[in-house]
C-alpha cells in the first residue's frame, strides 16, 4: 500500500481486510469451575494473540518500523485491543459478553472467579458506553489501529507510521469527540492485574505467546 | 533480559509466519 496516495476510504478499506477471523474456544459442557474459565479465556486470548500479530503487519506503516518497535507496540496494547474486541463482539447484546461465538458468557458467570467479576462489570460499562454513543464498524477499526500505533510509552519515529496517523485523522474526524472517549474507556490494568494473579496462585497455567506478553508485563513494571 | 529473549515466539511471528502457518 503507498500510503501517499491512499485515501481515508482506502485507508479504512485496508484495516477492514487486515481484521483477524474469529476465533473459536469451545464452552465446556460442565458447569464453569474457576480453574476451567479461566482456562477457556488463557486458551482464546492466546489464539487471539497469534491472530493480532498477523493484524497488525496489514496496518499500514506497522511493518516499516524496527522489529524492536513492533514488538514495543504490541507488548503495550495486546490487552486493550483483546478488550476493544470482545466490546465490539459484545455491543449488540446488553448484559452479555461475546467472548468468542461459542463463549458467550452472562454477567452472573463472572462469579465463579476470585476478581473477574468486577472485570465483568467494567466490560459490560464500557461496552454500553460504546452501544450509547453508536460506535460505528468504521470507527472500531479506526480505534483499534490507533491503540496499536500510540500504544508505546516511547516515541516511535517513522515517516510511514506518521502517514498512517494522517490516513487516521480524517475517519475520526466526524466524531472527535465520542473516539477520544472509546480511547479513554479502554484501559487494561485491572484485566492484566487479575490475569498476572491468576498465574501466580497457579490457578490457570499460562503458555506460549500469552505467556510472553504477560512476563513483558510484569518486566515492564519492575 | 532483552526484547529478543523475552519474545521468541512473538519475534518469530512477526518475522516468519502468517497466523495460518503457526496455528
Amino acid at each position: 500500500i503507498l500510503l501517499s496516495t491512499v485515501s481515508p476510504e482506502q485507508f479504512v478499506l485496508t484495516l477492514l481486510e487486515a481484521e483477524p477471523p474469529n476465533v473459536l474456544v469451545s464452552r465446556p459442557s460442565k458447569p464453569f469451575t474457576e480453574a476451567s474459565m479461566m482456562m477457556s479465556l488463557t486458551k482464546l486470548a492466546d489464539k487471539e494473540l497469534v491472530h493480532m500479530i498477523g493484524w497488525a503487519k496489514k496496518i499500514p506503516g506497522f511493518v516499516d518500523l524496527s522489529l524492536y518497535d513492533q514488538v514495543r507496540l504490541l507488548e503495550s496494547c495486546w490487552m486493550e485491543v483483546l478488550m476493544i474486541g470482545l466490546m465490539w463482539r459484545s455491543i449488540d447484546h446488553p448484559g452479555k459478553l461475546i467472548f468468542a461465538p461459542d463463549l458467550v458468557l452472562d454477567r452472573d458467570e463472572g462469579k465463579c472467579v476470585e476478581g473477574i467479576l468486577e472485570i465483568f462489570d467494567m466490560l459490560l460499562a464500557m461496552t454500553s458506553r460504546f452501544r450509547e454513543l453508536k460506535l460505528q464498524h468504521k470507527e472500531y477499526l479506526c480505534v483499534k489501529a490507533m491503540i496499536l500505533l500510540n500504544s508505546s510509552e516511547y516515541a516511535v519515529a517513522s515517516d510511514r507510521l506518521s502517514r498512517s496517523h494522517d490516513c487516521l485523522v480524517p475517519p475520526c474526524a466526524v466524531r472527535p469527540g465520542p473516539l477520544t472517549c472509546f480511547l479513554f474507556f479502554v484501559h487494561s490494568n485491572k484485566g492484566m492485574e487479575h490475569l498476572l494473579s491468576m498465574k501466580c496462585k497457579n490457578v490457570v497455567p499460562v503458555y506460549d505467546l500469552l505467556l510472553e506478553m504477560l512476563n513483558a508485563h510484569t518486566l515492564r513494571g519492575q | 533480559s532483552s526484547l529478543t529473549e523475552r519474545h521468541k515466539i512473538l519475534h518469530r511471528l512477526l518475522q516468519e509466519g502468517s497466523p495460518s502457518d503457526i496455528t
